[in-house]
């Protein structure tokens, strides 16, 4: 049975850095 | 019986087990906010960000994918995403939601709210992007 870490479940928004 | 498209991550079934950061072993349908909240806490490199639902529009490209667009953060940065309307989000004290609820669930067996225009919904962000 495959196991999934937390972290692959939730979208990586990252947000744009502007300075 | 169905099967899910093969751009839907096979996480979102229904049944599939997900490691937390301390090692504990959880179903998808069950995880709750404060899996994710403790989670990114023991992470050295990964934080949560509140991302609240701005708007939601059809794609032009194909009706199968919606465009959400969220404010992220505490800067409120404006990022959209192009998801399959099924995709699922995690949103704040409140769990599991997409724009399609019902194909969610068809297609997933996970249980799943509509995704609405001012849900927050948990996303990562780095912890040292600076």
């Amino acid at each position: 049975v495959p196991v999934f870490p937390w972290h692959s479940l939730v979208p990586f928004l990252a947000p744009t850095q502007s300075d | 019986s169905t099967v899910a498209p093969p751009s839907l991550p096979p996480y979102f079934i229904k049944g599939s087990i997900i490691q937390l950061a301390d090692g504990e072993l959880k179903r998808v349908e069950d995880l709750k906010t404060e899996d994710f909240i403790q989670s990114a806490e023991i992470s050295s490199e990964l934080k949560i960000d509140s991302s609240t639902v701005e708007r939601i529009e059809g794609s032009h490209t194909s009706p199968n994918f919606a465009v959400v667009q969220f404010s992220v953060g505490e800067h409120r940065a404006q990022v959209s995403v192009e998801v399959l309307v099924e995709y699922p989000f995690f949103v704040f004290g409140q769990g599991w939601s997409s724009c399609c609820p019902d194909r969610t669930t068809q297609l997933l067996e996970l249980p799943c709210t509509k995704l609405s225009v001012g849900d927050v919904c948990i996303s990562l962000t780095l912890k040292n992007l600076r």
